[in-house]
């Protein structure tokens, strides 16, 4: 409950028929490859990564159905899995609580 | 508050960067933030050095065992901030190019062109957060960047996206009145965020993400820097 809006909240299917969603993965897949100049030294890894897009592609139609105010779909990051992606592209130590040597911004007028 | 500001418009930001395979998000955030606040302090645009950061700044959260800013494995904006502090400031980006890879330690101090005079954490409250914004310059945040691999364009408003895994660092640019989202029959106010994935990553390298309900954390950790010095 923590992160639903009642405002907003609606209820969606959100997992349909995959294989239709995959039928051009191998089209989509050599798009992806030339747009984004990725090239894999082996079969097995061209293999592997091609598995991971496809699961990537499944993840995308996922997003866009639950974040359906954005376009979700192909991104250079789409040969990664999650746990790479998080390696190789965040770094934000983990971090929720203000740090108590910090100063606090004074607090501004916002009317006017 | 207006109900769009956008300090890209205002000349206040920097192109697009890209941080390659690297984890020092923190480092392209905190720079970000400190290109707009010396813009406002000197009406001069200079590209800052994130590869400072990423070499020599290994300043510890003196609160939290093993938080401490350790180049392309991550880091904390707040702790560049008081690296910044310490050190005497940040050269330029052309003086001391990114790499994306972690080295060692090359500042010359004697090039010093932009530091910082304080920073401060603005309170959990999205008109304090556009107040700041507004009055100070781009603000460095950390959000949940869990929607962001597939994102595209438009304005991210997931139904679902926990506020407290905050795992990337970015910077608040701006923001506008609404943008229309068909679905909910309603306007969206969002937020606009500088990336730095490049620009052939989402909307010329900016995400958009809706303002309301600290969505993603978005709200939960932003910081504000004023800039000391110019040369």
């Amino acid at each position: 409950t923590d992160d639903t809006n009642t405002d907003d909240f609606i209820i969606r299917q959100v997992v349909d028929n995959e294989e239709d969603h995959l039928l051009n993965a191998e089209h989509h897949f050599t798009s992806f490859k030339s747009k984004f100049s990725k090239s894999y030294s082996t079969k097995e890894e061209h293999d592997y990564r091609f598995g991971v897009f496809k699961s990537n592609l499944i993840k995308a139609k996922l997003h866009q159905k639950l974040d359906p105010t954005a376009e979700h779909g192909i991104t250079k990051f789409s040969d990664l899995t999650a746990s790479e992606f998080r390696r190789q592209f965040l770094g934000l130590k983990k971090r929720l609580r203000l740090p108590a040597h910090a100063q606090k911004a004074p607090i501004l007028p916002t009317t006017n | 508050l207006p109900e769009d500001f956008d300090w890209r418009e205002k000349g206040a930001v920097t192109p697009v960067k890209d941080q390659g395979s690297c984890g020092s998000c923190w480092a392209f955030s905190t720079t970000g933030a400190l290109e707009g606040a010396h813009y406002l302090a000197t009406g001069k645009l200079v590209s800052l050095s994130e590869q400072q950061l990423v070499d020599c700044d290994h300043v510890c959260d003196p609160e939290q065992a093993g938080s401490c800013d350790s180049g392309c494995n991550g880091g904390l904006m707040n702790n560049a901030f008081e690296y910044l502090l310490q050190s005497g400031g940040v050269v330029q980006e052309k003086d001391y190019a990114y790499t994306g890879r972690d080295g060692s330690c090359k500042f010359d101090k004697s090039k010093v062109v932009a530091s910082v005079s304080n920073f401060s954490v603005v309170s959990l409250d999205e008109e304090q957060i556009a107040a700041n914004l507004v009055k100070n310059g781009p603000l460095a945040v950390g959000i949940n960047a869990a929607w962001m691999q597939t994102y595209m364009s438009g304005v991210s408003c997931p139904y679902v996206c926990a506020k407290s895994r905050l795992d990337h660092g970015v910077l608040l640019v701006g923001f506008g009145k609404g943008a229309y989202a068909p679905i909910r029959l309603k306007e969206k106010p969002y937020w606009i965020v500088k990336n730095s994935w490049g620009q052939n990553w989402g909307e010329q390298g900016y995400y958009k993400i809706c303002r309301g309900r600290n969505v993603c954390g978005v709200d939960s950790m932003v910081s504000t820097v004023a800039a000391a010095q110019s040369n």
